[in-house]
């Protein structure tokens, strides 16, 4: 996965999508209200960095209702959706 | 809470954390 | 948004993306090593329900790196990165 190393080059890295989820994630706790989950989470995973936030709902709230908007919206979603159905209408859509 | 919380009372009594577009889902949620 | 509802029909539930939303997170958690912080958190949003977890690293990571990998490879992305573009980059992406 590809990092923006030093010299401004792009280079894959995983340590950084892990990085910005666990950020998202922290933004997420918080704008839910959970802040000593918040708070718990930083310590519990050494976070040492600084952080600047987004508005609420936050970046992952929003991120996740788009994906999950467009599967319940999928024309063989709605049609199809019997339970055992479901799962399978996403891949296809 | 915030109005973007989760509903305090899930519907089920049971969750799974499984991937909810996968096929074989409902085979765990049920 | 469309929820499954009982009987089979499409209503509209943003509480069912935020409760799956709410459920990811928690298996994130704790996959990442922060049950102080997963149990607080369920705390928190008064859930006390029982939760049977996926595989490490579970859902959330897994589905957030599908799209930053993504993110990543495209090349408006690439040439765009610079540390100052990539917060606006990523959700325009």
């Amino acid at each position: 996965m590809y990092a923006k190393g030093s010299k401004g080059s792009a280079v894959p890295s995983d340590s950084q999508a892990r990085e910005k989820l666990a950020l998202y994630v922290y933004e997420y706790l918080l704008h839910m209200g959970a802040q000593k989950s918040a708070q718990t989470f930083l310590s519990e995973i050494r976070w040492e960095k600084n952080i600047m936030l987004g508005e609420p709902p936050g970046f992952l709230h929003s991120w996740w209702c788009v994906f999950w908007d467009l599967y319940c919206m999928a024309p063989d979603c709605r049609e199809a959706c019997a339970p055992s159905s479901e799962p399978k209408a996403f891949p296809d859509f | 809470l915030s109005e973007y919380a989760p509903p305090p009372n899930p519907n089920s009594d049971h969750l799974v954390a499984a991937n909810p577009f996968d096929d074989n889902y409902n085979a765990l949620s049920y």
